[in-house]
């Protein structure tokens, strides 16, 4: 890994005698790399090594008997630290319900996130309502129908003609008659560069104004991650991020791009198709991941 | 690369970082590029402006010979096996493909064996319904290979020119969801020898180097043929299908250029390429 490559470069490196900066440049392309290769967008990537170039010569690296643990250490701390730090709770409205809204690329995982997120905060004393946005893909109300059913949980839809703003307007009025404390919508699948559908999300922000716009990002997002993420805060303001299919064995470097260029806390992680494989982001965790 | 005079280490470097943009990776980019030099300094070209035609050059090689596009009249009925991780594009990559062999003047059935995702058959049978052909499916949770013998049956009963058969997403390090695979594939093979003619895997451009990941195991589970790359009508770019092909010699079929019927087309290297540095 990581790890063994910088000891070789050092090794190589502090056979001509001490070390320069110039060798420190020379290690940090390994990490570049190293991460390039785990998917995170080249230009974070850039900043990302000044970044790590300016502590490691702060830490006397040129000085230390053990280059390559520093620099590693020091690359695993300040990717777990611009990953974390940061709200991972869902944000309860002042008064109820607290609306939801999933957003995203195509087949991200967000109709099956948003039967999770309910699962998940269901436990955790709400009552929610799952509401069915997407009047484009072919059977997606169906899908969610599905997964309602499968949770016992109550999900509103008025059918594929209904536009998706008045579609969530009803959905929230319905929640507050019925008790509903929690409305989680799903909408459709769309490209950030589809400026159409990128003002439909807009307006359903106007119409009910979701507590959470919540990003659903596949985890094996590659360099366009930057693009999706960028396009869909500015248009949006985005609170949170959820990345999906984690269960597999992609290195996930987009969680470091999604976070960088947008600012927002990864809230949780999709690590399975079951409705309760939903999970805590944990920036460490994804640290070693991306580390490999 | 406009407005340079001489090359120099940063158009080399430049060059690199548009590849890596692509999604070409790290590794394939360093190559591409040391190979590039080797032909510069091979064919003595002095003009920078000249580098990225010879850089598509040697990007098109390595995305080989063959013509994109799936040929189906050798075999009848010729069975199609779509494959690949959760939420890349395949139902809707049959739907789009089932209406251009109609188009044609094939017949088609579909087989619907995704048995697990909720509504994927409705999903399947919308598709069906809008392309005009039929779809032989069981029940929610029932066995995909015996969706897959039925959909043989009816397909060589019905003397149908293609069958294609829809199969769940599934990540490719789940061992027992790629056995439940081999075993769909066995079943076609032993109704009908020599099917799947076919495997047809469908990534998603917007996928990073997982792809190749995802390419290697299900190339070693159900011996992949052809390669559909989707969602190219988005800002991705799809470049890790040239480590795909050069690692694993696995031919991009077609690529996916929206949600629509006809938004599907035969690979064509040359503008695939161009598309890298556009
Ligand atoms: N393995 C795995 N599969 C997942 C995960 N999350 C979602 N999926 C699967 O990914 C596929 C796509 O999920 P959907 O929920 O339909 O995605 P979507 O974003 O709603 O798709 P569109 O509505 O078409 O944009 C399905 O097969 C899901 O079961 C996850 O965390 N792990
Ligand atoms: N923009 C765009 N969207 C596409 C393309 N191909 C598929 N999609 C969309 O991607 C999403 C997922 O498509 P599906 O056909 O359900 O994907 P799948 O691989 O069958 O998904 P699972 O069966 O859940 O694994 C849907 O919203 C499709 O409309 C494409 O080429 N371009
Ligand atoms: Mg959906
Ligand atoms: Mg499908």
């Amino acid at each position: 890994g990581l790890a063994e490559r910088l000891q070789e470069t050092f090794k190589k490196l502090r056979g001509k005698g001490r070390l320069t900066e110039e060798d420190v440049d020379q290690a940090l392309k390994e990490v570049r790399r190293a991460l390039i290769g785990a998917d995170v967008n080249f230009l974070v990537v850039k900043d990302f090594i000044a970044k790590v170039k300016e502590r490691a010569i702060g830490s006397d690296v040129l000085q230390s008997l053990t280059p390559a643990q520093q620099v590693v250490k020091i690359v695993h701390d300040e990717l777990a630290e611009l990953m974390g730090g940061t709200n991972s709770k869902i944000e309860l409205a002042p008064s109820p319900p607290t609306v939801i809204m999933m957003v995203g690329l195509h087949g991200a995982g967000k109709t099956t996130t948003t039967a999770k997120l309910a699962n998940l905060l269901r436990r955790q004393g709400r009552r929610p309502m799952l509401v069915a946005a997407d009047i484009y893909r072919p059977a997606a109300i169906k899908q969610l129908q599905v997964l309602g059913g499968q949770l016992n949980m109550p999900v509103f839809s008025m059918g594929d003609s209904v536009a998706p703003p008045d579609i969530a307007r009803a959905a929230v009025d319905k929640a507050k008659r019925d008790g509903n404390d929690l409305v989680i919508i799903d909408t459709a699948g769309r490209l950030h560069i589809d400026e159409e559908l990128m003002a439909e999300l807009r307006r359903i922000v106007d119409t009910v104004h979701p507590d959470e716009i919540l990003l659903v990002v596949d985890s094996m997002t590659g360099q366009d991650a930057v693009n999706v993420a960028k396009t869909f805060n500015e248009m949006l303001s985005l609170t949170g991020v959820i990345l999906t299919k984690l269960d597999g064995d992609t290195r996930g470097g987009a969680a470091l791009s999604v976070k960088a260029v947008t600012g927002c806390p990864i809230k949780f992680i999709g690590m399975g198709e079951k409705l309760d494989a939903l999970e805590q982001f944990h920036p460490e965790r994804m640290a070693d991941r991306i580390l490999g | 690369v406009t407005g340079r005079k001489i090359i120099d280490e940063s158009l080399y470097e430049e060059l690199e970082e548009t590849l890596i943009q692509a999604d070409v990776g790290i590794d394939t980019a360093l190559e591409l590029v040391e190979n590039l030099r080797a032909e510069v300094k091979k064919r003595k070209i002095g003009n920078p402006e000249e580098l990225p035609a010879v850089l598509k050059e040697l990007i098109q090689q390595a995305l080989g010979e063959e013509t994109g596009g799936i040929e189906t009249g050798a075999e009848q009925p010729f069975v199609i096996m779509v494959v690949g991780v959760n939420g890349v594009g395949k139902t809707t990559t049959i739907g789009k493909l089932a209406n251009f062999y109609k188009e044609q003047g094939k017949s088609v059935i579909m087989g619907a064996a995704d048995t697990f995702r909720a509504a994927a058959i409705d999903q399947l049978e919308i598709w069906a319904d809008r392309v005009g052909v039929q779809v032989i499916k069981h029940t929610e949770g029932s066995d995909p290979a015996a969706v897959a013998f039925d959909s043989l049956h009816a397909a060589k009963a019905r003397k149908a020119d293609v069958l294609i058969i829809d199969t769940a997403g599934r990540l490719h390090t789940k061992s027992n969801l790629m056995d439940e695979l081999k075993k769909v594939r066995r079943v076609i093979g032993r109704e009908l020898p020599g099917a799947p003619h076919e495997i047809l895997l469908v990534v998603d451009a917007t996928t990073g180097q997982n792809a190749i990941s995802q390419a290697k195991l299900f190339k070693e589970a159900v011996d992949v043929t052809g390669l559909a790359l989707t969602k190219l009508d988005g800002t991705a770019k799809g470049g890790v299908v040239v480590a795909v092909r050069q690692s694993l010699g696995i031919p991009i079929k077609m690529i996916g250029v929206g949600e629509g019927i006809d938004d599907l087309r035969p690979f064509n290297a040359k503008e695939f390429v161009d598309a890298l540095f556009a």
